[in-house]
């Protein structure tokens, strides 16, 4: 499973580094999660 | 041209010294920029800033405002996707920017 | 000869390292036109408004954004001390961080993306020291070449 760290907390670090988890995340078969996952129905939405 | 292109690297030597001493000075103005109180109390965005740069505006849209050196790593463990903060300097602020 | 080749590989490498710290140096610019440009934009505001925005209303830098649909759950974890969060999102979501905000909000002049106005470009460069303008007028003026 893949995994990234990146260190956050200050201003005007290299702007490139959550391109990366972005690209990752956005690589991902979601749906074939859900199958995976068993349930395709959405749970009722939590707030913070 | 053995000597013809000693003398281009040689030059591309000094481009690339400008380049390092050009880019040090922008980080101390940088780091000098954003330490400025007057700047730190001005440098801030409002949370319909946020929502008119995110497509489509109606997201979810939250903000993580976390101590320096704060640790975030994102696994994709089986299910959906992992986002854990770890932070040693402080508290971390979460919030969620409202939709209106 | 082979000297010749062993100084023709030392010159490519010379090159590839400039090109990057150049792009280094153009981002660093980037970042201290916005900045400058955020901070005036909000000295704008209260001086016209003659107050400071309500404190709830406004988000201080440095900040990360994650944004995700609508539908989208997410379970939270946190630690007393608020120290440690946990999220799981069972949907795509998006991480962005404040000098991406910031350019999406036009505070560095469109110099990122092509759209630097003639206008545009001399606040641009009255927000740099003098040492900085010809990269400025160069990343304009790179930007605004149709691209190839």
């Amino acid at each position: 499973r893949s995994r990234i760290l990146v260190s956050i907390g200050e201003s005007f670090g290299t702007s490139d580094k959550f391109q990366k988890i972005n690209q990752m995340v956005s690589s991902t078969d979601w749906s074939l999660k859900r199958r995976l996952e068993g349930d395709s129905t959405p749970k009722p939405l939590k707030r913070l | 041209r053995y000597q013809e292109l000693q003398r281009e690297v040689s030059e591309l030597s000094e481009a690339e010294d400008k380049l390092d001493e050009l880019i040090s000075k922008c980080n101390l103005q940088l780091r000098l920029l954003t330490e400025d109180s007057n700047n730190k109390k001005l440098g801030y965005v409002r949370c319909q800033d946020l929502r008119n740069t995110v497509d489509p505006p109606d997201q979810i849209v939250m903000v993580i405002r976390a101590p320096p050196e704060t640790q975030m790593t994102v696994s994709e463990p089986s299910q959906g996707y992992q986002i854990s903060l770890k932070s040693t300097n402080g508290p971390i602020d979460v919030f969620l920017c409202p939709e209106d | 000869a082979q000297e010749f080749r062993n100084l023709e590989l030392e010159k490519q490498k010379r090159l590839e390292r400039i090109r990057q710290k150049r792009s280094q140096l153009e981002e660093l610019i980037l970042q201290q036109i916005a900045f400058k440009n955020l901070v005036q934009r909000n000295q704008a505001n209260e001086a016209s408004s003659k107050t400071p925005p309500p404190p709830g209303s406004v988000i201080q830098l440095p900040f990360i954004i994650i944004n995700t649909d609508v539908r989208t759950v997410i379970d939270c974890s946190i630690s007393s001390d608020k120290c440690e969060y946990l999220f799981n999102f069972d949907n795509m979501f998006e991480i962005h961080d404040d000098i991406e905000i910031l350019k999406r909000m036009g505070m560095s002049l469109g110099l990122e993306n092509g759209k630097c106005t003639p206008e545009n470009l001399a606040v641009a460069k009255s927000l740099v020291p003098k040492s900085l303008e010809s990269y400025v007028t160069g990343m304009a003026r790179n930007t605004n070449r149709t691209p190839p």
